[in-house]
C-alpha cells in the first residue's frame, strides 16, 4: 500500500 | 494602472480550463515582468504554476505590482462569454482596486464586451520551490501523456512510473488486474512534437495517485508536448508549455509505500 504525502513535506511556505 | 492585451484570447479559456478541477480560487500576480499564479488544491497534495510572460501579451503595462485574487468560477462565466478568436484585454485601475475588468472586441471591432468582475481578498501562501537538477526529463506528446493517464486509470488510482534509458513504463494495479504501458525513445522522429525524449541521470521510480494525472492533462491543448521532471522521492512536474509566452507547471506529491 502507498500513501499520499503533501506538497509541504517537501517545500517550504514562503 | 495594469493592461494586458492578448489577441489569441481563447488561450485563457484553456488556462482556465486547465485549473478547474484543481483550483476555485487564486491569486494572479501581476508585475512588469508577465503575469503568474500560484495555488496548491485544497488537500496540498498538488500545486499549480502558471507564468505568462509579458513579453508574450500583444500590449502589456503594469505600473506597479499587483495581487489580484480571482473567484475562478466567476472568471470562468466570464470568459465564456468571449468568442475563441476574440482579442481579450485584462484591465485593473490603480483607483479601482476592487475589480477586474475583462474586455473582448471580435477581431472586425464590430463587437466590443466588457465584464467588471469583484475581486478577493485571498489569503494565499506561497511555497518556495528550490531549483532541482532531476534525474529524469521525459518530453512526450500531450496526448499520449493524456491517454497513458486516462487508460491507466482504468485499472487503478496509482500509477507507479518507472523512467530507465530505454523507456518509459507506466504500471497500475488493481481489483481486475494488472496494466503497463511502455514507451521508447523515439529513435528518430520527422515533427519535433511527436517524440519520445528521455533525459536521464539515474533511472527514477515513484508513484503518483492517477486522480491528479488526469486533471493535469486538462492542459493538453495548451501544448504539442509535456514534461516530466522526476527526481527519487520528491514531487513529480509536469510542464506544458505555453508557446512563446510561458508555461503551465503542475507538481504532485509522490505516494509512499507504507
Amino acid at each position: 500500500d502507498h500513501t499520499q504525502t503533501k506538497l509541504s513535506d517537501y517545500f517550504k511556505v514562503k | 494602472m495594469f493592461e494586458a492585451r492578448l489577441v489569441q484570447g481563447s488561450l485563457l479559456k484553456k488556462i482556465l480550463e486547465a485549473t478547474k478541477d484543481l483550483l476555485t480560487e487564486a491569486t494572479f500576480d501581476c508585475s512588469s515582468t508577465g503575469m503568474s499564479l500560484q495555488a496548491m488544491d485544497s488537500s496540498h497534495v498538488s500545486l499549480v504554476s502558471l507564468m505568462l510572460r509579458s513579453d508574450g501579451f500583444d500590449a502589456y503595462r503594469c505600473d506597479r505590482n499587483l495581487s489580484m485574487g480571482i473567484n475562478l468560477t466567476s472568471m470562468t462565466k466570464i470568459i465564456k462569454c468571449s468568442s475563441n478568436d476574440d482579442v481579450v484585454t485584462i484591465k485593473a485601475d490603480d483607483n479601482n482596486p476592487d475589480t477586474v475588468t475583462f474586455m473582448f472586441e471580435s477581431p472586425n471591432q464590430e463587437k466590443v464586451s466588457d465584464f467588471e468582475m469583484k475581486l478577493m481578498d485571498l489569503d494565499t501562501e506561497h511555497l518556495g520551490i528550490p531549483e532541482t537538477d532531476y534525474s529524469v526529463v521525459v518530453k512526450m506528446p500531450a496526448q499520449e501523456f493524456q491517454r497513458v493517464c486516462r487508460d491507466m486509470s482504468q485499472i487503478g488510482e496509482s500509477v507507479t512510473i518507472c523512467c530507465t534509458k530505454d523507456g518509459i513504463r507506466f504500471s497500475a494495479s488493481g481489483d481486475l488486474g494488472t496494466g503497463n504501458i511502455k514507451i521508447a525513445q523515439s529513435a528518430n522522429v520527422d515533427k519535433e512534437e511527436e517524440a519520445v525524449v528521455i533525459e536521464m541521470q539515474e533511472a527514477v521510480t515513484l508513484t503518483f495517485a492517477l486522480r491528479y494525472l488526469n486533471f493535469f492533462t486538462r492542459a493538453t491543448s495548451l501544448s504539442g508536448q509535456v514534461s516530466l521532471s522526476m527526481s527519487p522521492e520528491v514531487p513529480l512536474v509536469v510542464e506544458y508549455k505555453i508557446a512563446d509566452m510561458g508555461y503551465m507547471r503542475y507538481y504532485l506529491a509522490p505516494k509512499i509505500e507504507d
